[in-house]
């Protein structure tokens, strides 16, 4: 795992409760808020499982520590969009809170569903651009969802321990969290 | 035992357009390789952080020194084998769309534990 330079982190008490809001003029109509919604609660959902932080969606776009949005081309933060595939999402180290996906893809939360050749999962892209958002950056581990690569119609949301050790450096662990169940149970899996 | 069923199929690059597919044509391209629209694929290089700000206006076609260890450094912090060319693993890795955060931050250095 890495951080960003100066390994920046959210500066407050530890139980901290970020709140996140969804730009009301900035998203996309081939998803139902709902199935966005409920598939951003489960990104958020990985990282408070593992940290003790805790996730809140707010309908107070304007006050919340995490503002999401989808953006087309160029939207102002001098890292346009580039259409469909090639880059997917970006989101700002520590405390920025902005977290933007890429309207232009084809954005899916069951393949089932989405048929597209093309379809990117999007709580796979949300786990990992809230990794960013709490400050962790690109790993070297392929398996991590913190390797900067996603290919279509695959599926990769769920930590891995190399996410969860560098989350744990900056915010200390979830007191229900037990790494050595997560192990066991890792090696189980993959077994 | 009954066979795992997989729901999910992880397509090959063939079946859909990789916005970056122009960049297969760099494979096995390697030190004092010049092929045309490289230096596109320095941009690109630059873009994550792995080719110094001040040498983007002067990119050439050349695969020339500095890129080559641009290129390791890409294959390193992505884990990838560190041959300092374009092989398939890296050619690969480069077309496949991916997160726009810089892999080697502006200014700063990332931590690596």
């Amino acid at each position: 795992y890495a951080f960003f330079g100066g390994q920046p982190r959210w500066d407050r008490s530890i139980p901290m409760t970020l709140t996140y809001a969804f730009s009301p003029a900035n998203l996309i109509t081939s998803l139902s808020l709902q199935d966005i919604r409920d598939a951003c609660k489960r990104a958020f959902g990985h990282w408070a499982s593992v940290i003790p932080v805790r996730f809140v969606e707010t309908d107070d776009y304007g006050f919340a520590d995490i503002k999401i949005g989808f953006y087309r081309g160029d939207h102002g933060d001098e890292e346009a969009f580039d259409g469909v595939l090639g880059i997917l999402g970006h989101a700002f180290s520590p405390e920025s809170g902005r977290f933007h996906l890429d309207a232009a893809e084809t954005w899916a939360v069951d393949f089932q569903v989405e048929k597209s050749d093309e379809a990117i999962d999007l709580e796979s892209v949300a786990t990992h651009e809230i990794g960013h958002l709490l400050g962790l950056a690109h790993t070297s581990v392929k398996e991590a969802v913190m390797y900067p690569s996603l290919k279509p119609r695959e599926k990769k949301s769920d930590l891995k321990l190399d996410d969860i050790r560098g989350i744990q450096a900056l915010y200390g662990s979830n007191p229900n969290f037990s790494i050595q169940n997560f192990s066991e149970s890792d090696l189980s899996s993959n077994y | 035992r009954t066979t795992p069923i997989y729901q999910d199929r992880t397509l090959p690059a063939k079946n859909y357009t990789y916005k970056w597919q122009n960049f297969e044509k760099f494979l096995d391209a390697s030190r004092g390789s010049q092929v045309s629209d490289m230096s596109e694929l320095k941009k690109y290089f630059h873009h994550f952080g792995y080719l110094k700000v001040e040498e983007e206006m002067n990119f050439t076609d050349l695969f020339d020194e500095k890129f080559e260890l641009a290129v390791n450094k890409y294959q390193a912090k992505l884990g990838l084998p560190v041959t300092g060319k374009l092989d398939s693993n890296t050619t690969d890795q480069i077309m496949s769309p991916r997160c726009g955060v810089r892999d080697v931050p502006k200014m700063l250095h990332a931590t690596r534990h």
